[in-house]
């Protein structure tokens, strides 16, 4: 049954069909300002958490309203006067500091896509496996919380192993003032062709009323992967690669605050995935050892309902092909990254080596197939994000090392001290 | 193609199911069971539809070795291949070749007077 054909249900089906599925916002958002006080559902999980849902004048990241003397207009938890100079808090913490924001424009490896392997493994089924289920299927299969650039908690979850770092938790560290200014716009299946317009993601960034920000573009391979059976036609190619950047870089000078940044990241050499992957035993073969990944993935290319049929495939020379178009996309970006002149930010282009993640984690003793997702053999794992936020950093500030000193809030020890958690999240 | 997604869900379904079975010495039926209780209510009543419409293949699944998850999913027409396509399978195939086994597992339930429709899972 089509929803949106009945009567009483029509509006609110409309309003979950384009609000949720086409534009990816919050659905429970009351003042309609983008954010939310729920969790799921593009709720608090994906961008901070509303202070206010019945105000759309109040909402993370922008810049503060009457210096937030009673109220906390940005939710960063900071407000109310400062007895010891009869000025207000946000003035004497946070006014004079460098402020930014984290957004990240990306694809299922930015939204942090997983699926329980317990929920896939016979001898490990039970109530406890699935007592998250419904939060699993609201976040799209997704966990932007724990994720490198927006992850902002650790997992609590027994299906979800490992600890979380982020671009967010490091420029938060730099400026508590910073808390809760985060938005995880990611979309699984996301590319650089339905990218070209950032608005259809949810994006929100005001150039008078908000902060800057970081934003980081980030489509590791849906430029590449698809799942039609003659997958190279699919592919896109380094001229729509360049074109459809550039007219996301026009979009976002348009709407991003003057001083913020967008750092473009190349795409991954998903070659790694077969390499690693192809002897190992996938969950549901578990019982009886009759399931190998090469199996899982000439399967889900049989259905077409494979990610990527380039790099999951059995073939040796179309995943050669696959890594080898993704190298020339990834160029593509640096070359527009390099030459574009914004108005309102500068942008970086910086590589996406997964090979300086694995090494990082074999030098901790770990091994490779850890690094990804067991289920689906494609996404990169927990620990694979939180490794990825280091490298992701170090980058940064490698390539922009004068503005992350300039990040630094002397106050932060002061606001721990009076405000704590902040409010959390 | 094939049944895409579905036949995928249907494979892992019936999969697990057997491997629960056997882990806990019960019918295919009592293991499919068994998965859709750990479920939230709001999902079993899914996972309950699709127990009572593939029991009688499951059924089978204990007297006919051959008949494998994908064979199963086959059965109950949630996976299937189109002309031209290949027949797709998660599991080694049956010794006497997919079709052959889905063939003869149909007379036999068509004797017991067994009708499988495509599920309406949505």
């Amino acid at each position: 049954v089509d929803c949106s054909t009945l009567p009483i249900l029509k509006e609110l089906c409309e309003l979950i069909k384009t609000r949720f599925g086409d534009d990816h916002l919050p659905i429970i958002d009351v003042d309609q300002d983008r954010f939310s006080q729920y969790k799921t559902l593009r709720g608090s999980h994906w961008r901070g958490k509303d202070c206010s849902d019945l105000s759309a004048e109040l909402y993370p990241g922008r810049k503060a309203l009457r210096q937030d003397e009673v109220l906390d207009s940005n939710c960063n938890g900071i407000y109310g006067m400062d007895p010891s100079v009869l000025k207000p808090f946000e003035e004497t913490l946070c006014s004079g500091t460098k402020r930014m924001g984290t957004i990240l424009l990306g694809d299922s490896a930015g939204a942090h896509f997983h699926i329980p392997p317990e929920w896939f493994t016979a001898s490990e089924l039970s109530l406890e496996v699935f007592r998250d289920v419904a939060m699993i299927v609201e976040n799209e299969f997704d966990w932007p919380m724990t994720s490198a650039v927006t992850g902002y908690m650790n997992s609590t979850w027994s299906v979800l192993n490992g600890p979380t770092n982020s671009l967010y938790l490091r420029l938060r560290e730099l400026n508590h003032c910073n808390h809760r200014d985060f938005q995880n716009t990611a979309v699984n299946g996301a590319n650089s062709r339905n990218m070209n317009s950032s608005d259809q993601y949810g994006f929100n960034r005001d150039q008078s009323h908000d902060h800057p920000a970081m934003v980081i573009y980030s489509l590791i391979g849906n430029d590449v992967c698809n799942g039609h059976s003659d997958t190279i036609n699919h592919m896109t190619t380094t001229e729509q690669m360049k074109r459809n950047f550039l007219s996301t870089l026009k979009y976002l000078d348009t709407k991003l605050p003057n001083g913020s940044y967008v750092i473009a990241t190349g795409l991954a050499d998903g070659r790694i995935l077969y390499d690693t992957l192809k002897n190992r035993v996938h969950p549901i073969g578990q019982w009886r050892h009759d399931v190998k990944y090469p199996d899982v993935y000439n399967y889900l290319s049989c259905l077409e309902v494979s990610p990527c049929n380039g790099w999951m495939s059995s073939n040796e020379s179309l995943r050669n092909f696959t890594s080898e178009r993704a190298a020339n996309l990834s160029r593509a970006l640096q070359q527009v990254a390099t030459s574009y002149n914004a108005n309102n930010f500068e942008v970086k282009f910086i590589e996406f080596d997964f090979q300086t993640v694995v090494d990082k984690w074999k030098a901790l003793g770990g091994e490779t197939w850890q690094l990804i997702e067991p289920v689906d053999g494609f996404h990169p794992s927990q620990i694979a994000m939180y490794l990825s936020s280091e490298v992701l950093w170090q980058e940064i500030v490698q390539q922009l090392p004068d503005v992350i000193k300039s990040l630094t809030n002397p106050n932060n020890a002061r606001i721990r001290a009076v405000f704590g958690d902040q409010g959390g999240y | 193609v094939n049944g895409g997604t579905t036949c995928a869900v249907c494979s892992l379904l019936v999969s697990l199911a057997e491997q629960v079975a056997e882990i806990h010495n019960e019918t295919i039926v009592h293991g499919i069971d068994r998965i859709c209780s750990f479920l939230p209510g709001k999902f079993q009543a899914t996972c309950n539809t699709f127990v009572e419409i593939a029991t009688p293949i499951l059924m089978e699944m204990a007297f006919d070795e051959f008949i494998t998850p994908d064979v199963a999913c086959q059965l109950l027409n949630l996976c299937y291949t189109e002309p031209g396509q290949q027949t797709c399978h998660l599991f080694p195939l049956p010794n006497p070749g997919m079709e052959r086994v889905v063939k003869k597992a149909r007379q036999r339930l068509e004797l017991k007077n067994t009708k499988v429709d495509r599920l309406g899972i949505d």
